[in-house]
């Protein structure tokens, strides 16, 4: 679930909260636990000029230059995640054992230009 | 059937053939509810931490199982000493996914009481654990050494055995004989031969890396 912003959220490229519910995708009778997490996504714009903290790359910056010339031939830099973090799942596999599994890029921790 | 499409792709990255439907799920496991709650405690994100190490079992590893004991009592033999528990311990290890490395194994006995009685001068507990062929008679071929052999004075509630070394391939089904003999003279330990229900459970305790691991690790 992505709740919507009680107030206008920034423009620019930045996580966004998204919470994921194990219940809500039918999962919940196998995993045992976290019950959800929040996961978030990236979403925003890569403006001309990028400011630093979009986390832009050199190219990111080109781009976004060539696109504020030729907005229609040149899309704008994606906005990406570009740190994330693992979780640990507990949960009971096909054979009803018990397994704690570590699974690497679950959370997005932080986003930018690309 | 399109949601069950994306399901199926999703649950594979997660490394699940398919969607787990316990039929009679055990109790998690202390040591596995003890590990999870530690790492959901750590502050995020979780920069200094390797993920493909379990550090609470200082082992590389991303995946932690614990296999219930399938096996069952055999009837008493008397090759030596005063055997009082003989069991086939049988884990179906199916679900380790090819190309998962095994880094530790560690078999758990857990038994009725808390600590069994000193035994009287000159006894001791002895433990031997054999590799058996899963399909065969449950029994060490002719010759062949144990795959662990211990000796106890006092024996506690739980006891761990590691095996890490000797089950580096522990292949799909994983067959132990236990065997647990009081040698010397008769004594107290006769308590714990005496009632059969002293031995409570057994669980095997596996550490693999898996596939996400591996890749990362070849590629730094």
């Amino acid at each position: 679930s992505a709740p919507s912003p009680s107030v206008t959220p920034s423009p620019l490229c930045k996580p966004r909260r998204l919470y994921i519910s194990f219940s809500d995708v039918g999962w919940e009778n196998w995993i045992i636990a976290p019950q959800g997490y929040l996961a978030n996504y990236c979403g925003g714009e890569c403006p001309f000029p990028l400011a630093a903290e979009l986390n832009s790359t050199n190219h990111a910056v080109l781009q976004t230059m060539v696109h504020s010339l030729d907005p229609r031939g040149t899309p704008q830099p994606c906005c990406v995640p570009v740190r994330l973090s693992p979780i640990s799942i507990l949960y009971y596999d096909n054979s009803d054992n018990v397994v704690l599994r570590h699974y690497e890029d679950m959370v997005v921790d932080e986003c930018g230009c690309r | 059937a399109g949601l069950s499409r994306q399901e199926s792709s999703l649950l594979q990255s997660l490394g699940l053939s398919a969607k787990p439907s316990p039929k009679n799920p055990a109790p998690v496991p202390p040591v596995l509810r003890r590990m999870f709650q530690r790492r959901e405690a750590l502050p995020r994100p979780h920069k200094d931490r390797d993920p493909c190490r379990v550090e609470e079992l200082s082992v590389p590893g991303d995946i932690v199982r614990v296999f219930a004991d399938q096996g069952r009592f055999l009837p008493e033999g008397q090759p030596q000493g005063q055997l009082c528990l003989r069991r086939l311990l049988f884990f179906n290890l199916s679900v380790l996914e090819e190309g998962e490395r095994l880094t530790m194994a560690r078999l758990e006995l857990q038994f009725q009481h808390n600590s069994y009685p000193a035994p009287s001068p000159g006894q001791v507990l002895e433990l031997r654990l054999y590799r058996v062929s899963p399909r065969g008679l449950p029994q060490p071929r002719p010759g062949r050494r144990p795959l662990l052999e211990r000796s106890f004075v006092r024996l506690h509630k739980s006891l761990p055995l590691d095996l890490s070394a000797a089950l580096k391939t522990p292949g799909r089904n994983l067959a132990l004989l236990l065997e647990i003999s009081a040698s010397g003279r008769t004594g107290s330990l006769r308590s714990l031969c005496a009632s059969s229900d002293s031995f409570v459970a057994t669980s095997l305790l596996v550490v693999t890396l898996g596939r996400q691991c591996r890749a990362g690790r070849s590629r730094r």
